[in-house]
């Protein structure tokens, strides 16, 4: 089973005022490409909904790339670590 | 701190005393995303503080040793987002970890910078003695809601932040309603190649920019290696460290009665006249000797037992010393003397150990003393806090420097600030506290001295745009110390500081406050960069969250309107554009003055600018071209423009390209 790793789903500005609204939109999006709404909500890790439009999950490298390849997606970057400075 | 703020002339005696102008900062609220915080540490105090800015749409998150009782009208916000953490380090276990899962500080840092932003007053703390003064932050009265996104990873001693939790604190406190956002965190070098919004932090830090919150950060601690600085976006500030005029010589008496001064964190007692030995075979031996200062474990106990040990290093980090300290200490040794290239990073050593810095020259007299003599002996006696002059000021070793590696022609870092050297609070477990006090050097500790102005010039100037704060910080720079005197940049060797050392140069709040002009960045500025850096139009058009298209051909990065010209490639004649928007008095009539770098022409049309109530905002146009016939290094000049009463000063930093994406090793 190809391993999942962190990835952050960059959406851009949001496109809705409710961040309920925006998060139900990311399940959506996980949903269809994952298959399940089982799926899409073992795999989300945040939905970001305030400040902008976007959602850290566990993808593959395939699901990665798939979503990546949406219109509405800007970028899908792996999860990456800062240090204290 | 109980040095920074008289220092930078932002003491509550100051005559202009600009903290009771903006009542310390008491209606700004300061995000920090950090490692979390030690609540009963005294500088959360929140006495004569009134009440919580109605802005405020935050909360206090329970949890591990953390219950909303411990937020307060200082502390006023407390959250932890852990869950990418978790998803990538499956090995750590929330029960066993030392780490607190809520937002209790196990780390210290994030105390630290807590309280170098906007820690309440609290008198009379030193470290052991030393750095003796009052402890507070740069805007005192300032609200503080931390975000601990940082967390310590058991297995591997380390403590480090997922970027998709670091992502989630900014969406949360963009949400919560804060003015300033203050990360002393950042990635290693080189950064994500194709642009920075792909990096988090400039991800998130792009949105809060857009709703006009202030975004500071470490610029990192690569220093002082060119090209080494992070958190580069444009619509970042990103701060440079630079010492204080404060430093602790530590005498050191040689048997023939010289006096050498060190620097140390020392505070034990006196250390009598003692044996003291350079490891190097005398001639006769068949034992290892070694006098570097990283392999002092090859050395018999016996060459070190009982006596004083001198070594050298190439390295300028104080990793060295202490594990220098380390292996004296295990062989019976009773302290070390260190030969290394300034660190600006001082550190007390375990146990009080006597462990003395000094610089090469001064580390080969104790040399040559050892040799002339056939039983060498120094006395050490504890360090003292030296404060003003002949103390200089200098851009830290560690901190990171320009030119940007991701868009040469943004300079990078904004500003300086002091971030050496500087006692704040910790935690009462962290190593090496003094009463939950601790000295810490690095941007991080910089930044957060930035983000505590930022809260006072907001408070003053609550309609500035994000780029209109960073203007004004950078445009009224000190480019000496304080007191007049040139700032060098540490490194090896020592040279005079210049715009990639310190951006503008070192924060001077008092002339910020009045700028007189700015230059503002507002979002078709974002777009320019964003253009002129390759995004697509779709990428731009989500970015922004409406349609955008790039004009054809593409815009160039150098009309992008920042508080400084940086000429990455320069070749043929070229001709940039920059607005000034006047925020001092309605009538105002300024005239240029430049200084060009060497061998650059530059000529400013037109050369005055009148403002009126009608006429707010001017710009100019500059020609730069170049006499060279080689390809050069940055040189740097200014640009100034002046009323007489404010000067404007923005730097200028040009390279000679006649051969373009060259690189040569001579």
């Amino acid at each position: 089973v190809a391993e999942s790793k962190v990835h952050i789903v960059y959406l851009g500005e949001k496109q809705h005022d409710d961040p309920e609204f925006v998060t139900e939109s990311h399940h959506q999006m996980l949903c269809s490409l994952l298959g399940s709404k089982e799926d899409a909500h073992g795999s989300m890790v945040y939905s970001y909904r305030h400040g902008f439009s976007g959602f850290a999950a566990k993808l593959t490298k395939s699901q990665a790339k798939k979503i990546a390849n949406l219109p509405e997606v800007v970028h899908v970057i792996p999860d990456s670590f800062y240090k204290l400075k | 701190t109980t040095r920074t703020w008289d220092y930078l002339g932002l003491s509550a005696s100051s005559p202009k005393n600009l903290l009771n102008e903006t009542n310390m900062g008491e209606q700004i609220i300061i995000g920090i995303i950090d490692t979390g915080v030690w609540p009963e540490s005294e500088v959360f105090n929140d006495d004569g503080i009134g009440s919580v800015p109605s802005h405020w749409k935050g909360g206090c998150q329970s949890g591990e040793m953390f219950n909303s009782s411990h937020c307060n009208k200082k502390l006023i916000g407390a959250k932890y987002f852990i869950n990418g953490f978790l998803e990538e380090n499956k090995s750590f276990n929330s029960k066993e970890s030392l780490d607190f899962i809520s937002p209790r500080d196990l780390n210290g840092h994030g105390t630290h910078v807590a309280t170098i932003a906007a820690g309440s007053y609290v008198q009379d703390i030193s470290y052991k003695g030393l750095a003796g003064g009052t402890v507070r932050g740069g805007a005192p009265r300032a609200r503080i809601a931390m975000y601990k996104g940082c967390w310590y990873l058991d297995d591997l001693d380390i403590t480090t932040c997922s970027s998709a939790d670091i992502l989630k604190a900014m969406d949360e406190a963009i949400h919560d309603g804060v003015d300033v956002l203050s990360l002393s965190l950042g990635s290693v070098v080189p950064q994500h190649g194709e642009t920075d919004i792909r990096d988090g932090i400039s991800t998130g830090a792009f949105h809060a920019v857009l709703k006009g919150i202030t975004v500071v950060c470490a610029g990192g601690n690569s220093g002082p290696e060119a090209q080494t600085v992070t958190n580069t976006a444009p619509w970042i500030v990103t701060v440079a460290a630079t010492t204080l005029d404060r430093s602790f010589p530590t005498p050191i008496t040689l048997g023939n009665n010289k006096v050498i001064l060190g620097q140390a964190m020392y505070t034990g007692p006196e250390l009598g006249f003692t044996s003291l030995v350079y490891p190097e075979d005398p001639g006769n031996s068949n034992e290892t000797f070694s006098g570097t200062c990283e392999d002092l474990s090859l050395n018999s106990n016996d060459t070190m037992v009982g006596k004083v040990v001198l070594c050298f290093t190439t390295s300028s980090s104080s990793g060295s010393v202490s594990s220098a300290a380390g292996s004296v200490k295990k062989a019976g040794g009773l302290g070390v003397i260190i030969a290394r290239h300034p660190g600006s990073d001082l550190e007390p050593c375990l146990d009080d150990f006597p462990c003395v810095s000094v610089d090469y020259e001064l580390g080969t007299n104790i040399l040559l003393y050892i040799r002339s003599t056939g039983s060498p002996v120094l006395k050490i006696q504890p360090s003292t806090t030296l404060v003003g002059q002949p103390v200089g000021t200098k851009v830290a070793s560690f901190s990171s420097r320009g030119p940007n590696s991701i868009a040469p022609a943004i300079l990078k870092p904004d500003i300086a600030a002091p971030g050496a050297s500087i006692l704040a609070a910790t935690t009462t477990n962290t190593t090496l506290n003094d009463g939950g006090f601790i000295m810490l050097s690095g941007t991080s500790m910089a930044a957060p001295v930035i983000s505590g102005v930022v809260a006072l010039l907001k408070a003053l100037h609550p309609d500035w745009s994000p780029a209109a704060i960073r203007s004004a910080i950078v445009t009224t720079a000190w480019r000496t110390d304080p007191f007049g005197e040139q700032i060098d940049a540490e490194g090896s060797s020592r040279k005079l500081a210049d715009p990639f050392d310190y951006g503008g140069g070192l924060v001077n709040l008092e002339k910020a406050v009045k700028p007189g002009l700015v230059y503002d960045l507002g979002l078709q500025d974002y777009v320019l960069y964003m253009c002129s850096v390759g995004y697509n139009d779709s990428s731009i058009s989500q970015l922004v969250g409406e349609r955008t298209t790039c004009s054809n051909p593409r815009p160039s990065v150098l009309d992008l309107n920042l508080p400084s010209i940086t000429i990455p490639d320069l070749k043929e004649e070229v001709t940039l554009t920059r607005t000034v928007t006047n925020v001092g008095p309605p009538s105002s009539v300024y005239k240029v003055k430049v200084e060009p770098p060497l061998g650059v022409q530059v000529t400013v049309m037109p050369k005055k600018l009148v403002f009126n109530s009608k006429t707010k905002k001017l710009s100019y146009h500059v020609r730069v071209s170049t006499r060279h016939k080689i390809n050069t290094g940055f040189y740097f000049g200014s640009l100034t423009w002046s009323d007489s009463v404010h000067n404007v000063i923005i730097p200028l930093s040009v390279r000679t390209q006649i051969l373009q994406n060259y690189y040569d090793e001579n």
